[in-house]
């Protein structure tokens, strides 16, 4: 049955959709059988894995309307991946879940008919801590967290930590950290590794030894619905993608 | 009475933050009198203009417990700026708003006792579209869209100017966008000319003339809790925000 991981941090713009698409190519190149859940708004993991004009049902309907998870479902043979794709009308879950019964699981239940048709699911997130971001949470045994080398997405971390623990206190005790990457760093700032050697000293081997460099190659990936493996193989991004996904595997196996 | 504008976009991470307090801090060194309200939980406008451990009362006890406003307002004569310092029981606000009468108008209300005071008040929201946002242009007479030269910081626009015109046409019919800011500009990526070209084939002069550049001066600023004119005045990105706040000026007192 599969694994599930959710890529979370409520800072935007620091590498979420970026890793998750490529993790999840990665995962399926190696032969993994990985399901892509697009719970952002935003729709940019939908489109940056080559989804074309998602239409229905999707995310959206499978979390509010009760339709049959597998008719949610859209192949990406060429990414070798499936993937659960985003719609704008998910921005207005938020608010509708407020009143909803069990409002945090909703997610929870619409995988479990999914779960044993795949390896891995793979869940992107919105950047905010609401109830999107809690139901996946609730619905995940790891979060992975990337963290761009950046000052101010240091700043979230101890917020999100925090919330981690109240989900893992009320919602799903078993929820763990599979680990932190390290993502745009740029070897030209002295900034960058400050960061990166912040992180490391305060979460130590929860941090992913790959780290992701700045390439202009992964900004250019999603324009073409491609994940780098397929815009760029065998470039520096593809390759530190590659590592990263292996350094995942091995966590989730040996786990 | 005071012009209040809201930087606002969904996409994470395109510089919403880094305009705000560099263009309140130019604004304030010209002699205006600059509010900064902090709408983002991350409270990272807060701790990048200097506000050092905000405490109480601030943004959340303004907005939902009626709390006098003035008694909210944090003085930073070093940037020539007041600011609303946010907190991160704001991360609540977003549910707690929902059941709550006028619930988007709560931040037009408490503004009202402030307007007179200053010249402007420049709004910073987190990346969402949520009803924390939702109140920032309800309270806005104009708004600026910072645009990242990013191909994924396309995707969301047309999501954004809808949003634009729901709100005109049911909580503020006068509102209207200011300008759109190009952010993070790297000249030597054909991406970036891309999206700049893109940006003003689509909304033509409503585009700001300045583009900012990618500056690792501007990411390291907001460690120092410094704007960019005390960080590195005279540097290529203080002399871009300089340029930028003088157009917004300039709009502003001819519209
Ligand atoms: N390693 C990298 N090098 C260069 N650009 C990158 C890298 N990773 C991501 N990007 C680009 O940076 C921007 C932000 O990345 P991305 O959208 O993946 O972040 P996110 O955390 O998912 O954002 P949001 O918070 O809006 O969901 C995108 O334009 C993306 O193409
Ligand atoms: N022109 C620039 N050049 C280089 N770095 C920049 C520039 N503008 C912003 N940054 C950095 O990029 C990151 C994102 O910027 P910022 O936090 O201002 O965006 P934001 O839209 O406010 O993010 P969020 O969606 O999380 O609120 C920050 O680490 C910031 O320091
Ligand atoms: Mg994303
Ligand atoms: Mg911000």
């Amino acid at each position: 049955t599969a694994r599930i991981i959710t890529f979370v941090n409520q800072k935007g713009g620091v590498g979420k959709t970026t890793t998750v698409v490529n993790v999840a190519a990665a995962a399926g190149r190696r032969g993994r059988r990985v399901l892509l859940v697009d719970l952002d708004p935003q729709a940019n993991a939908s489109s940056a894995a080559g989804v074309v004009d998602a239409g229905e049902p999707g995310i959206y309907e499978m979390l509010m309307e009760d339709e049959e998870p597998t008719a949610c479902v859209v192949e990406l043979p060429a990414e070798s991946m499936s993937v659960v794709p985003s719609s704008p009308a998910l921005a207005g879950a938020e608010v509708e879940l407020v009143p909803v019964m069990a409002r945090e699981r909703r997610l929870v239940h619409a995988l479990s008919a999914l779960r044993g048709s795949y390896d891995l699911i793979l869940i992107d997130c919105p950047p905010s801590l609401g109830l999107l971001t809690i139901n996946a949470l609730t619905a995940a045994d790891n979060v992975v967290i990337p963290v761009q080398c950046e000052y101010m997405a240091l700043e979230g971390l101890s917020r999100l930590t925090e919330t981690l623990e109240l989900v893992r206190r009320n919602l799903n005790p078993g929820l763990t950290i599979l680990g932190l990457v390290l993502t745009m760093f740029d070897g030209r700032t002295r900034l960058a590794q400050q960061v990166v050697d912040e992180v490391r000293s305060h979460f130590k081997q929860v941090v992913f030894t790959t780290v992701i460099p700045r390439s202009v190659r992964l900004s250019e990936a999603p324009s073409h619905g491609q994940s780098i493996f397929r815009y760029d193989p065998g470039g520096r991004a593809a390759n530190a993608y590659e590592a990263l996904a292996d350094e995942l595997l091995e966590r989730v196996g040996n786990s």
